[in-house]
């Protein structure tokens, strides 16, 4: 399991990962 | 620019106007679609038709859905004037006995004041002159009405229609017998009938109804859900679910409910289709069978597909009229509501990047109660109720400009998140 900021880190990352895949279809 | 592309395809493009103009061939083609009937049978094989000729993959999934007929129905006051009522049986309601009813009326506002007056209701035939606060607070009247009525001694029950607004239309809708009370006749009466006997009943003066009705319940009939897709690229396993319901209720067209619905779900897969577009996973579009007496095809769906709920990336209903679109309600995690809210960013052109909670619907509700991310259509609704049920629900309140920004919406929202590269999270 990984820790829990290093899972808050990851999340953040897919987040901003996601918003910019999202934005890829304006 | 996908987004743009489809948004651009419905409401300025080849397909501007489509939604409307196939929603008007289905209903004055078929008219309306009550649970059970002919009509509705016609109406899923005109879909079916329709669909495959526009070239998407359609099947039919068959269920058993209530079969209610209303029959011959009248209402007349006879004390303290001859007047006759503008009724709607309400679903699943016994009929009277062949001569009818005729009973001396008690006129209540409420549940309380029903049981308040308990032993004045025997014999009686109990008239519910409820004020409408709103559709699901005031619609337990229309539910249970004729149960609560019954516990205390009424021959019938004559609901007051449940609309904030009234030109002497009644609106009809399911009710529920609860079991182990007497079933007794019921309907709906105007706002106007029930606020006329209410001003009677505060003057003291008695009132007599004759009530008839030919209402009887037959055995459940067959029917089906109608799917269309476009099967996904990459993981075809993998579903994003857009809806509407087919069946409607036996008066006006149901062109508002929820054939609007039904025709933005279908318009979503063309315009994506017509762009030549197909995403990661399969969009499917799925017209219910007996949503009017509790999505009861929807139900059986979700029973039979269920096994593969982890598979359900996405349900999307439409059933609250395909008026000018405001935004997007959302029920699902934390992490799928951030998707959501950059997917909702893309329809910025249609002014519609509102990202609201509590998805809802009848027909998505128990994936949505197991967890899976659910989605509805918010309209410009202010005018919804007036027309619910009735003989109001017909193409004569849609509008082409309006259910072309909600096929966009609905198209966007549909193949973005087909097509990311991860399902929403939990």
């Amino acid at each position: 399991a990984l820790p829990k900021n290093s899972r808050s880190n990851d999340t953040e990352r897919k987040a901003s990962h996601v918003a910019a895949e999202v934005a890829g279809y304006t | 620019d996908v987004a743009k592309q489809i948004i651009d395809l419905a409401v300025f493009g080849a397909a501007q106007n489509r939604s409307y103009r196939r929603l008007a061939d289905f209903t004055d083609t078929i008219g309306n679609r009550v649970s059970g009937s002919h009509n509705l049978e016609m109406a899923i094989k005109y879909m079916y038709t329709a669909m495959t000729q526009d070239g998407l993959d359609v099947h039919l999934e068959p269920v058993k859905i209530p079969h209610w007929v209303r029959g011959e129905e009248s209402a007349q006051m006879i004390v303290p004037r001859a007047k006759s009522f503008a009724i709607l049986g309400l679903g699943s309601s016994v009929g009277t006995p062949p001569e009818g009813i005729e009973a001396e009326v008690l006129v209540v506002e409420s549940f309380l004041e029903l049981r308040r007056r308990a032993s004045e209701a025997v014999g009686k035939i109990v008239v519910f002159n409820q004020p409408f606060v709103s559709y699901g607070l005031t619609v337990v009247y229309r539910a249970y009405g004729a149960s609560e009525a019954a516990k205390v001694g009424a021959v019938a029950s004559l609901i007051r229609s449940i609309t904030p607004f009234s030109i002497n239309s009644p609106h009809t809708g399911w009710q529920d017998y609860q079991d182990g009370v007497k079933r007794i006749p019921t309907a709906c009466i105007t706002v106007e009938d029930a606020e006329l006997m209410w001003r009677f009943a505060q003057r003291g003066q008695k009132i007599v109804v004759r009530l008839m009705m030919g209402a009887k319940t037959l055995p459940d009939a067959d029917s089906f859900n109608t799917v269309a897709e476009i099967k996904g690229w990459q993981h075809p396993e993998q579903v994003v679910l857009l809806s509407g319901h087919l069946d409607s209720w036996d008066v006006g067209q149901g062109a508002m409910d929820d054939g609007g619905g039904a025709m933005i779900s279908w318009e979503a897969l063309s315009l994506i289709k017509d762009l030549g577009l197909r995403p990661r996973r399969t969009l499917r579009a799925v017209l219910w069978t007996g949503e009017e007496q509790g999505g009861v095809g929807a139900q059986q769906y979700y029973n039979l597909h269920k096994v593969n709920m982890s598979n359900f990336d996405l349900v999307m209903e439409s059933d609250l009229g395909t008026f000018t679109p405001l935004g997007l309600q959302f029920t699902g995690s934390d992490a799928a509501r951030k998707v959501m809210e950059e997917v909702v960013k893309l329809l910025a052109p249609i002014n519609t990047t509102k990202l609201e909670t509590h998805g809802e619907g009848t027909d998505i509700s128990p994936w949505m109660q197991a967890g899976v991310p659910g989605a509805s259509l918010h309209v410009a609704d202010s005018r919804y109720f007036w027309f619910h049920h009735s003989e109001g629900d017909t193409m004569t309140v849609q509008d082409p400009q309006e259910m072309n920004l909600c096929s966009a919406l609905w198209a966007v929202v549909a193949y973005v998140v087909a097509d990311l590269q991860d399902m929403l999270q939990r």
